[in-house]
């Protein structure tokens, strides 16, 4: 889980860090 | 040809899966076709160029990084998209993002890419295999533009990328998959779910083996890109180590 923290924190989080 | 699907699967599903897909894509695709084709003309200046060329070599690998991640991004939230990826076990999302991230973006380029120019949009403009020099992987670069344009040359719809975004990125012969039947059932119904669409637009026999070939073709610029990055990190560890986005460093770390 560590290794792909960010992954794992994109697919977690409801609206994406990104400004879609 | 008949209409007629695999049993397990309805052509209502389909054509559900088809919409969703779609609807997906669109929502995610970073930029728009008509503002892409709008920007078309903008290409950059020879001086541009030649600022691009005259950047350390590592400058311009973060540069690159930093828009391939910005690209993935987009991708992650595709993903998230489509009916049934987030009931896959988050090993297999985070496995399949792993591989099929990047050959997604690959495959959204072909719409950010015009033919004509060989030039593809990029940190605002539009620019040729000559504005990447300075990475010093030619190869690469000229494999990804002839990917580009051989894309192109399908002339496929945004529906039709949408469904073979979605088909290449549920590939079930991943490696660590840990439910590798459930990511097969997923992919099973998106290849329908393109083929129905390939159907509804008409296309020409044959078309589904072209994109088959791409499937191929997609895994060979993906390992070449690991391999470049292997051969700049060797060089440059700290500046990868540091200076990178730390989602490219997840999804391409050693």
């Amino acid at each position: 889980k560590e290794k792909h923290k960010i992954l794992h924190q994109l697919l977690q989080n409801s609206t994406s860090p990104v400004d879609l | 040809s008949n209409g007629e699907t695999s049993p397990t699967v309805s052509m209502a599903e389909l054509e559900h899966l088809a919409q969703n897909i779609s609807k997906s894509h669109v929502e995610t695709c970073q930029y728009l076709r008509e503002e892409l084709q709008q920007l078309s003309w903008q290409a950059f200046l020879q001086d541009e160029v030649d600022g691009y060329q005259s950047k350390p070599r590592e400058v311009m690998w973060q540069l690159c990084a930093i828009k391939i991640t910005e690209a993935i991004q987009y991708v992650v939230e595709f993903a998230k998209r489509i009916d049934g990826f987030m009931e896959l076990c988050q090993n297999d999302q985070i496995v399949l993002l792993k591989a099929g991230s990047l050959e997604v973006v690959f495959v959204r380029m072909c719409r950010a890419f015009d033919t004509q120019n060989n030039t593809v949009y990029f940190d605002g403009k539009y620019a040729g295999p000559d504005v990447f020099k300075a990475l010093g992987c030619d190869d690469l670069i000229t494999s990804v533009f002839d990917f580009a344009k051989s894309m192109c040359s399908l002339h496929l719809s945004e529906d039709e990328i949408a469904l073979f975004s979605a088909f290449v990125l549920l590939s079930a012969d991943r490696t660590w998959l840990q439910e590798k039947l459930q990511v097969e059932k997923l992919q099973q119904k998106t290849q329908l779910a393109l083929q129905h669409v390939l159907q509804k637009n008409q296309r020409e026999d044959g078309i589904l083996s072209k994109l088959r070939c791409k499937v191929s073709a997609l895994r060979s610029l993906c390992a070449r890109h690991s391999e470049n990055l292997s051969a700049f990190r060797a060089v440059y560890p700290d500046i990868v180590r540091s200076h990178f986005p730390p989602l490219y460093k997840e999804l391409f770390g050693p």
